[in-house]
């Protein structure tokens, strides 16, 4: 409905929408967003670990009601990674997108779910320039080892090989930790996004490593505690992009 | 007969035409306040509220945005509380002498900030998207 101030501190209806005239609303706001219909996801809670996070972003960023403070791009002195030299990515952005991780639905990453992952890079259109990304993994205190017994994580970007089943394993990042490490720990996938945003068909998925340093051999990420897709909704492993993009070009209708 | 004719029906429709205008002026002049009357240009408010739109199961944040609009007179004299370009104030005077052939200064934005919005997308995941030039912060005579 269309509501009015009548001048003495109260807001007075002055006309009730019919259905055509908001669905005629919405489909205007929504062609303002840049959407050509009104998204419908399956799970839409934010206690997930990467609404979470994006919640806490868009809190950082922008003043009351979303009200970005600097008209340019997002800014804000909000300590978005921890580790590895990943690059301040939120200035010079306009859009930031959390991806969920969806390596249970590729035939071949799902057979070791513990290490693998896919971020679904295909609706990042050419005309988005990424400034930045990284990998958020939570990692919880490991019992099984001694506290200051270190590890490396290790992050490899998957890449064809010369025939279909073979896949060739590019290093991108990694990150050394101690057993009692405890929280979000963040790799720079900077150069995985900028190869999936121009060649969507070259994502095969990033797989990860854990080497135990000291004993110079490799042991199951689930060990050191690294949440997987089997832990809870709000430590499960996602990936963040940040993106500048062109004006936004509306459809001339 | 048939000139006369003629020149009554133009004469009758230039006094239509005549009337049409004075009527909008009278009926403007009548509303007042409410209706973008006497009010000099400035910013009115405007609540976009996306929760009555049912959009809260995509939609994280904002719950709305203050979108403002613009409403109200540019005409002479533009008092120098409404922020005109130096060329609304020619135009207000050229409108003046010829109100039916210039238009008077249009009261539209001067100023517009960015609008994020915090969203699901289809496949659940969550876009943070700055929109510039979606919020009025300041009107003027243009």
């Amino acid at each position: 409905a269309y509501y009015v101030d009548n001048g003495i501190g109260q807001t007075e209806k002055m006309h009730e929408m019919n259905s055509r005239d908001k669905r005629e609303l919405q489909h205007e706001i929504l062609t303002l967003l840049g959407l050509h219909q009104r998204p419908k996801p399956k799970s839409s809670t934010t206690k997930d670990s990467a609404p979470t996070f994006m919640l806490s972003l868009y809190n950082s960023i922008t003043s009351d009601n979303g009200v970005v403070k600097d008209d340019s791009t997002f800014h804000t002195s909000h300590n978005v990674t921890v580790g590895d030299s990943v690059v301040q990515p939120i200035e010079g952005t306009d859009i930031i997108i959390s991806f969920v991780n969806k390596a249970k639905k590729v035939p071949h990453l799902r057979h070791e779910k513990d290490r693998t992952f896919f971020f679904d890079f295909s609706d990042v259109t050419a005309k988005e320039t990424v400034v930045g990304a990284e990998l958020r993994l939570y990692k919880e205190k490991s019992k099984k080892w001694k506290k200051n017994h270190e590890f490396q994580i290790q992050v490899f970007m998957l890449r064809q090989g010369k025939d279909p089943e073979d896949k060739i394993l590019d290093p991108l990042s990694n990150i050394t930790v101690n057993a009692n490490t405890e929280g979000w720990i963040t790799f720079n996938m900077t150069r995985a996004a900028e190869l999936w945003t121009r060649q969507p068909e070259a994502n095969l998925g990033l797989f990860i490593k854990v080497l135990f340093v000291s004993k110079g051999r490799e042991i199951n990420p689930n060990k050191l505690g690294i949440v997987s897709y089997r832990g809870s909704e709000d430590k499960k492993p996602f990936m963040v992009g940040f993106f500048s993009s062109q004006e936004l070009v509306y459809p001339q209708r | 007969t048939q000139t006369a004719l003629r020149r009554r029906r133009e004469l009758y429709s230039y006094r239509e035409e005549q009337e049409k205008y004075t009527d909008y002026n009278l009926s403007r002049h009548k509303r007042g306040a409410s209706g973008g009357g006497r009010w000099p240009c400035q910013r009115r408010s405007l609540y976009v509220k996306f929760r009555d739109l049912g959009w809260q199961s995509w939609i994280i944040a904002p719950d709305g945005y203050h979108a403002f609009f613009c409403e109200g007179e540019c005409s002479f004299p533009i008092g120098n509380h409404v922020n005109a370009t130096n060329h609304a104030i020619v135009q207000t005077l050229v409108h003046m002498y010829t109100p039916f052939k210039a238009p008077s200064p249009g009261c539209a934005p001067s100023k517009l900030s960015a609008q994020s919005v915090l969203y699901f997308d289809d496949d659940g995941n969550v876009v943070l998207k700055k929109f510039p030039k979606m919020i009025v912060t300041s009107c003027g005579c243009h």
